[in-house]
């Protein structure tokens, strides 16, 4: 079990390190496995270094920081074994608009990789933009949900009112 | 295998038959706040199979039923089918002569849930199975949940490896 | 200990209905003190009912309805005894615009009641055109934090680009 | 008591000496992620005689001095000072006799920290107990840290009940 882990460690690594560079355009990050005697217990720790900053632990970054380092790391356990179906919840609420525009880059990059299908949960305008097709959830009648299709330049002009 | 369509009838805020295609790259879900966004990617991970109740924000599995507003009375069912391309036929013996896979998860207030492929009745480890074996599943890494990205950051050490080993 | 603790309790809950009223244009909600032998050990526990929609804990809510259900709660704590400085850090994260324009206007309401200044960090667009006055910050030298006025017009436009 | 302006010199990011004017009514802090916004927030707290390291996200109180970048040394020193309008008289005997207070908090690297009160060296508690006077200080309900709704909702019923205990 502890070579197993191991292995998939130096892989994720590998794919997190990469990821973390496109993300934060620059900068370095690394993963790194605190040893234990029970390899249950073993932790993942995170040193990341924005660019033109010192190396820290991601406690010590920032809000949006540590969200996009996050999403690194996600994306590099995504690569590993790309699953035929991604599900992203609100994953960029805390970040900027240039990060979202990262974010979104990373996106278009996962679906040149690999053939798996995307489904973006968003309230952000430039997320929106960057989708391929946008379908809306709304309660007209109030406690119930009905799906709708939504065109992609009416979303330009999309007002989300409840 | 390839994610095609949900549809859902009773399952939390869509009580009325409700379909979603999936299509190739990237699909936007927008909306209010408590319109039904995430109650959607719950009911995907739920067809798949997860069994624990706690990971649909409820304290009961029955609580996905949809429970009624002030207009409307609850149900006492909910359904959810997810359709799947099995052209490369990449599924198990026994269900991979078909081009099209239909899982169907019904649950009946009081009695549980109940699995079905293509018609036929299955255990929920069977449906467990099938997608562990295309890479994917209820608690594939690649579903994200509202919040999640904020656990990750601040989780101890130890549980933060165990995302590792989903990738292992 | 307990009498006081029942005593602040009563006011709150009381701030607390009408600013979840405010917040949610509607709908109903209590706070809920669970008795406990040691009144160390009692819990809060909050049960809430956006319009239309019926009762539930709230832990059952969207994301975006249970930050507004939090919010009400902490601005129901601030009511009973004002502080001359209030600093939100991103509250207004997982809110859609709707609510965010609630959210403003219950600020706007704040300043009304009371004689607090506010400091108001967010990245939302509408946030900032409800402000007084903008200050960013900016890293224009990488690792190193400047404050500048912004102009509440350039506001419009402000992209925030990392 | 009125807060009129936070200097801050040193601390984390804001190794220039930076002046943040708080006037009436609703002021915006904007900016890109990592640019410094909670970072000023937290300098309000810590002037203000916040004890624990752990409230600024860091592991020793140290860590609040500026570290330095690729480009620049570290420092060994930071401070804040906070500018207060006192017309009102509302502050504690010793200190009631001027129209403006300026607490000042400094921190030298291995030394820990040092507080003055318009010139006169001071201990934390008397800065504390100045706030809480004024119905404000570093544990204020009123000072909303980021990611602390988050908290709020997913916080067990006993923990969320010390809220109240602030409005006590
Ligand atoms: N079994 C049920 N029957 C009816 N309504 C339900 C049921 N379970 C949950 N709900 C309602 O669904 C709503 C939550 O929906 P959901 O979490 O999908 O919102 P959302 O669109 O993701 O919002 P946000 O943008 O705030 O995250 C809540 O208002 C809740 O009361
Ligand atoms: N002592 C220090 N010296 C230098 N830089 C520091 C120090 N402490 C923290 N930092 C840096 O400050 C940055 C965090 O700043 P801050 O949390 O204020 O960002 P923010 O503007 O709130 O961003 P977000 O929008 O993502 O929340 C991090 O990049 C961190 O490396
Ligand atoms: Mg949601
Ligand atoms: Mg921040």
């Amino acid at each position: 079990a502890r070579e197993r882990l191991q292995a998939s460690f130096t892989v994720v690594d590998g794919h997190f390190r990469k990821l973390f560079d496109t993300l934060f355009g620059g900068g370095e990050a690394q993963l790194v496995l605190t040893d234990a005697e029970d390899p249950l217990e073993a932790g993942l720790d995170i040193i990341a270094k924005p660019p033109g900053k010192k190396p820290q632990t991601l406690s010590l970054l920032s809000g949006g920081e540590q969200a996009l380092t996050a999403m690194a790391l996600i994306f590099a356990v995504f690569l590993t074994n790309p699953a035929p179906i991604c599900v992203l919840d609100e994953v960029d609420a805390p970040l900027d608009d240039s990060n979202v525009e990262r974010f979104c880059a990373l996106m278009d990059e996962m679906t040149r990789l690999t053939d798996t299908r995307f489904l973006v949960i968003t309230h952000n305008p430039i997320s929106m933009a960057h989708m391929d097709r946008l379908f809306g959830v709304t309660m007209a009648e109030r406690g119930v949900s009905r799906l709708v299709s939504v065109d992609l330049q009416g979303a330009e002009r999309l007002r989300e009112v409840s | 295998m390839k994610f095609n369509r949900l549809r859902l009838v009773g399952f939390k805020t869509f009580v009325e038959p409700t379909d979603l295609l999936i299509e190739p790259g990237l699909t936007g879900v927008v909306g209010p706040n408590g319109c039904g966004k995430s109650n959607l990617v719950e009911a995907l991970r739920w067809v798949m199979g997860e069994s624990s109740h706690k990971a649909f924000r409820a304290n009961d599995m029955d609580d996905v039923i949809f429970s009624g507003t002030t207009g409307r009375p609850a149900r006492n069912t909910a359904e959810v089918a997810l359709q799947l391309d099995n052209a490369e036929r990449t599924a198990p013996a026994g269900f991979n002569e078909h081009d099209v896979l239909e899982v169907v998860r019904r649950i009946d207030r009081g009695q549980g849930s109940h699995y079905r492929i293509n018609g036929r009745d299955v255990r929920a480890r069977d449906v467990n199975m099938l997608f562990a074996d295309a890479s994917t599943g209820a608690r594939s890494p690649a579903l994200v949940r509202q919040g999640q990205i904020g656990e990750i950051v601040g989780a101890k050490p130890a549980a933060r490896r165990r995302i590792l080993e989903e990738a292992a």
